[in-house]
């Protein structure tokens, strides 16, 4: 493994995005994680719908919750093409599914994975490189709160709470941690971001760990 | 879902800065250790942001497989 690595690097990760009021961190990381693989792949890293996210994955509760595996599968079964988010705009609420004709342009999953990392955070980086930026949940109450640094204390495996993305790690100092996307507005923590602790499951990080392809 | 006034979010933002205290209190000796203060969270108790911003279900996931590891060297 490298030291460090970034896929913002790579130019292949969208701004970071603020939810507002709505709980859909859900959609909002899994939306980024297609987004990613989609560039990564060769292609112009563009905006998809989050709010075709929100409205149409059936099996979630839109602003009031949802599940990244349940966005992951309705995404896999149905092969509903994403939009770009310009053509379906975030709006912060949930609302009516609107449905393009099969005609029109958009972007399907072709699957994804989900496996629990934990004491294995290195097999996880690995899947980071080989993949692309990766959906994982964490118990982010203290999050609250957070300014900077590296999260080490103050959160527990097993409370997940909040769905983020990982989009690199860093391992030059000492203390190696992720880098993770939130999706709280750029104002929050370090840039839109926050720094995770690496190789002790903090927060629960490594529990339950998407991929997507594309 | 809360009555909002600016008397709620005075005492929320005055618990938040207890709150602020008592998280930096801890490990502040650490290297790199996260630092916690005021952001536009502070204005919430703990149990609004967590009703508002916490929203993800958790799920479970099988444990990766030690024969899925993948080696580097074999990804072009």
């Amino acid at each position: 493994l490298p030291l460090r690595f970034d896929w913002r690097d790579k130019h292949v990760v969208s701004q970071v995005r603020n939810q507002q009021m709505c709980g859909g961190c859900w959609a909002f990381s899994v939306v980024g994680a297609v987004e990613s693989t989609w560039a990564i792949k060769g292609h112009p890293l563009e905006d998809l719908s989050v709010q075709q996210v929100i409205d149409c994955s059936y099996n979630n509760y839109g602003c009031s919750g949802g599940s990244t595996l349940s966005a992951l599968k309705w995404l896999n079964k149905t092969q509903v093409r994403l939009v770009n988010d310009s053509e379906y705009p975030f709006k912060a609420r949930s609302g009516l599914c609107h449905y393009f004709p099969s005609s029109h342009s958009g972007l399907s999953i072709k699957g994804y994975s989900a496996y629990d990392f934990s004491d294995q955070e290195d097999e996880m980086a690995k899947s980071l490189l080989i993949y692309g930026p990766l959906v994982v949940i964490v118990d982010a109450v203290s999050w609250q709160d957070y300014l900077g640094g590296v999260i080490q204390h103050h959160c527990s495996s097993g409370e997940a709470n909040h769905a983020v993305l990982i989009t690199g790690f860093d391992k030059t100092g000492s203390i190696p941690y992720w880098i993770v996307r939130n999706s709280w507005g750029s104002s929050w923590g370090v840039d839109g971001y926050a720094h995770v602790k690496m190789g002790s499951n903090v927060c629960g990080i490594a529990d339950s760990v998407s991929a997507v392809f594309v | 879902t809360w009555p909002r006034s600016p008397e709620r979010e005075a005492a929320a933002f005055r618990e938040s800065l207890n709150r602020h205290r008592y998280l930096n209190s801890f490990f502040s000796h650490e290297n790199s250790t996260a630092f916690y203060g005021i952001n536009q969270f502070s204005y919430l108790f703990p149990e609004e942001f967590k009703a508002i911003y916490l929203r993800s279900q958790p799920s479970s996931s099988p444990r990766y497989p030690a024969e899925v590891k993948t080696s580097l060297l074999t990804v072009p």
